[in-house]
């Protein structure tokens, strides 16, 4: 079947946000919430969490530079919320 | 930080496993030295037993690991992580044995990764300041300067207090290298206009040689996106410098970054087999730049922007007198200066010859 390298990529740029952002900035449940949140934080919240983070343009989007950062080596804690 | 932290001040840790990577004896040291850096700058004492179940637990392990809840992922990507103070895996470190663990800056050095580790392990989270030991990504600063950055330390010590021994123990603020000593030497210099700039690991020296005016910063203070421990520079002929470590390279205008960089050095026209460059210059009279790796050099044309023909040549043959590996290199007033460890020659281009050698150190005015 005929790739489509750069639908691939873009496939695979997703997945690594997606993994990123849960990895690292997935908000720990707050103990004292009740009943389930309504609104868990979005992508684009998280994505400009971690920009702000990174000292990046904060665009809410899976921008070059914010895709860059996101492959560098890395510590596995968390930069948000308890790392416990 | 993660409060309280430990409640006791002496802690034991145990190592549960070694690499592969590394000699049993070299992970050991790491290890050590990685404690050494927490205990140096707060009253925190550091055991090591070799039975049973210390406060800091740490291993090596891929993928799904023992019990721990969280999984490493392979090479690159998570390094190695841990956990806060408390019970069980309270305090523990994993390091991910799919990556490649070194003592130097090849792959990634443990002894780094686990003093950032330990970090955690005593309650600090992650720093987005990106000269902070505790900042997420790894970055390889020279062992032989002090890792902590301020902000790592006032972290530490808001958990624990500062240490009891004099402060003059206490490196307040990381420590470099001293320009003044006997046995003082460069990574990189240039010319930046009308200063001339000293490189070595983390930290600059801006020099005016006309009023003899001496700043050290910390690169990062200038360039946040350029990595520490660059081992070439120049300045061109737009107004721009050119930074290179390993088979990368940065031109920077000003304090910006120019879009698109690094890139890798081999689209100056350099073979595959060339790996970094020693030393770099750009001879202003000729607006040709000579590249020093080895006992060899190259010439790049700045206006046509290619390598020259009939290059590499052997350094000594062109440049009598420059016989050792040239750290670094700078031309100041139509003469260049040679630099090797604590020497540097003068060098006349236009005779061809040695005029003379002097303390790597002798802009400094010591």
């Amino acid at each position: 079947l005929p790739t489509h390298p750069e639908k691939d990529n873009k496939d695979n740029d997703e997945k690594l946000v997606q993994d990123y952002l849960n990895k690292f900035y997935a908000v720990e449940p707050d103990p004292n919430q009740l009943g389930w949140k309504l609104n868990p934080e979005s992508t684009s919240e998280k994505l400009q969490k971690m920009q702000q983070f990174f000292g990046l343009k904060v665009t809410g989007k899976p921008d070059s530079e914010t895709l860059k950062m996101m492959k560098k080596p890395r510590c596995g804690v968390p930069d948000v919320g308890l790392y416990g | 930080v993660t409060l309280p932290g430990w409640k006791k001040s002496k802690l034991t840790y145990r190592i549960v496993n070694h690499t592969p990577d590394m000699s049993k004896e070299d992970v050991d040291k790491a290890i050590q030295k990685a404690f050494k850096v927490w205990s140096t700058v707060t009253p925190l004492i550091f055991t090591r037993i070799h039975e049973g179940i210390a406060d800091i637990m740490i291993a090596f392990g891929t993928k799904a690991h023992g019990r721990c809840p969280r999984y490493f992922d392979g090479p690159l990507g998570v390094l190695a992580h841990a956990f806060p103070p408390g019970n069980g895996f309270g305090g523990d470190v994993h390091f991910d044995e799919d990556e490649d663990w070194t003592t130097g800056s090849a792959g990634f050095n443990l002894f780094l990764v686990a003093a950032h580790e330990i970090g955690h392990a005593l309650g600090l989270s992650h720093s987005n300041d990106q000269r902070a030991l505790m900042f997420p990504n790894y970055a390889y600063v020279s062992p032989s300067e002090f890792p902590l950055s301020p902000d790592d330390i006032s972290g530490i010590q808001s958990i624990y207090g500062s240490s009891p021994n004099a402060p003059d123990k206490r490196p307040a603020t990381p420590t470099s290298p001293k320009t003044c000593g006997s046995q003082v030497s460069f990574n990189a210099v240039t010319t930046l206009r009308r200063e001339v700039i000293f490189l070595k690991g983390r930290h600059l020296w801006r020099v005016y040689p006309d009023n003899s005016e001496v700043e050290r910063e910390l690169i990062s203070t200038f360039w946040p996106t350029l990595p520490p421990g660059i081992e070439a520079v120049y300045e061109n002929m737009k107004d721009q410098i050119l930074f290179f470590k390993g088979n990368k390279f940065w031109v920077i205008s000003g304090y910006q970054v120019l879009l698109g960089y690094p890139k890798n050095i081999n689209t100056l026209g350099f073979p595959k087999g060339v790996k970094k460059i020693d030393a770099a210059v750009c001879n202003k009279n000729t607006g040709k730049t000579d590249f020093f790796t080895g006992d060899k050099y190259w010439r790049f044309d700045e206006n046509s922007q290619s390598m020259e023909k009939g290059y590499p040549r052997q350094i000594v043959h062109d440049f009598p007198g420059i016989s050792k590996k040239v750290d670094a290199v700078f031309q100041q007033k139509g003469l260049f200066y040679f630099f090797h460890g604590s020497k540097q020659w003068e060098f006349d281009p236009t005779a061809k010859k040695v005029v003379r050698e002097i303390n790597s150190n002798s802009w400094f005015n010591c």
